[in-house]
Order: C-alpha cells, then structure tokens, then sequence
C-alpha cells in the first residue's frame, strides 16, 4: 500500500525503535563477555567515550536545532547507542566466526572503530526521523518528513560533531550493513549513498588519512604487481 | 540489503580495516 512520506517515515521510525528493544543503551551479557576475553579491558573507555560523545552530540543538537530540543537530541542518542551497543555485539559474533578468535583487544581498544560505529549508529536515527536526504549532496531530498529542521543534521553533518574523518566512518559502513539485517531498503541507500559522496569527496579533503596510508604505501614500494587493465 | 554491493572479501572485516588483525 503507498504510503505518505510522513506515514512512512513514522512507519520507519516506529520499526527502528521496534527493532531495539532491549530498551538499554548499555552493553549486553554477550557483549561483555567480548570485553572480558580482551588483553586489556575495553570497558571502562567504551563507557567513557559514549558519554563524552553523548553530551557532544546533544549539545550541538541543540544547537543545530534549537536549545529547546535538548530532550529530543538526548532521545536520538539513546537510540543510537542502543543500536551501536546491538550492532558491535553482531561484528564480533561475525568476526569471531571469520577468524576464529575471542579476542579482540585491539578491535574494541581502537578510538576509530568506536566512533566511526556510533557515527554511523546516529546517522541511521537521524536519516530515520527525517527521512533518508543528504544535505547538499545533489541526491534530491525526500519530501515531508525532510522538511523539519532535524534535516539539518543529515549526512556529513555527524562527522564534524565527532570531528571524525569521512575515511574511518567510512570503514565501518558495509560490515554494519552486513551485521544489521533489518535495515530498511531505503536506510540501506541512504548508507550507500553516504559511501559515495566519501569516495568522491569527502576522502580527499586535505586532513584525511588517506594521504597518510598513500605515503606509506609509496615508502614501502610497489608490492604486488599492478592487475592489467580490464578489457 | 537488496541491491547494496558487498564489497569486502571474506579475509576482509573491520578487523582489517582498522588495522586490528
């Protein structure tokens, strides 16, 4: 049946909140568990980070939407970490599966891998409660829902909350996919289209570590040999 | 995830990417 874009946008929302139900923005048993089987302990930061992370966000929320709507930018968080902490847990069940180990010290110690998650975690809720719209991107924007001034905060708008380069956010985006199954066809478009505008630009900016990498790869030498053109 | 292109091999995960392996 078609549905209005606000009825499908309040459709969404109500299957987001649906699908996280354990109604905690907290670590799960499993996931504890995880953190235990770590050389060092990643729990205290993991807590640390969320929080600190947590205030930056609703903070600048509240900026970007009004201080009035601190409450709400406090409820779009708790979301989004109730979907970082559901979505972490299933990474490490694949990669546990993929490679065979239960420590993932290093993993679940990396500042990046975090952030990018709960980055991405975010801008799955925000991309939810006004509708999947890039801003400035030339994708079009969706209409109704769109129009509220939360889309202000659309794509790449979390990357300068958590001052976080496009390259790393854009790391986590296919595993998370790929770890979160009942994502909509169109938040799966919306990430995919978040990927693009990353390879096209946002990548390339002068900051990025990718020039890092491309330094470091010049330094160690040609490698493998390069795959002759496609026909 | 219809129509999404997965990309990663199989000894490719975040563990890779975020130099972690």
């Amino acid at each position: 049946v078609p549905q209005t874009p606000i009825r499908a946008a309040m459709t969404s929302i109500q299957q987001l909140r649906g699908d996280l139900t354990s109604g905690s923005d907290q670590p799960s048993s499993n996931l504890l568990v995880y953190y235990k089987n770590c050389t060092v302990d990643p729990s205290g930061e993991i807590k640390k980070r969320v929080e600190e992370l947590g205030e930056v966000f609703i903070q600048r929320f509240a900026q970007a939407v009004g201080q009035h709507c601190e409450g709400l930018g406090r409820k779009r968080f708790y979301l989004g970490a109730q979907l970082y902490y559901k979505v972490m847990e299933s990474m490490l069940k694949s990669e546990e599966k993929r490679l065979s180990v239960q420590n993932f010290s290093k993993l679940l110690n990396n500042a990046a891998f975090h952030t990018s998650l709960l980055a991405c975690a975010l801008e799955v809720v925000i991309a939810t409660y006004v509708g999947s719209s890039l801003k400035n991107g030339g994708f079009g924007r969706s209409s109704g829902a769109s129009d509220s001034v939360e889309s202000d905060l659309c794509f790449p708008w979390i990357l300068s909350v958590f001052q976080l380069p496009a390259f790393d956010f854009y790391k986590v985006i296919e595993s998370f996919i790929k770890a979160e199954p009942t994502l909509k066809h169109d938040m799966v478009k919306h990430l995919e289209q978040c990927e693009h505008v990353i390879m096209e630009s946002l990548a390339w900016r002068t900051d990025s570590p990718l020039f890092d990498l491309l330094k470091q790869s010049r330094e160690e030498g040609p490698g493998e040999q390069a795959e002759p053109p496609a026909t | 995830s219809q129509d999404y292109h997965f990309g990663l091999e199989d000894h490719e995960g975040v563990s890779e990417l975020f130099d972690c392996d």
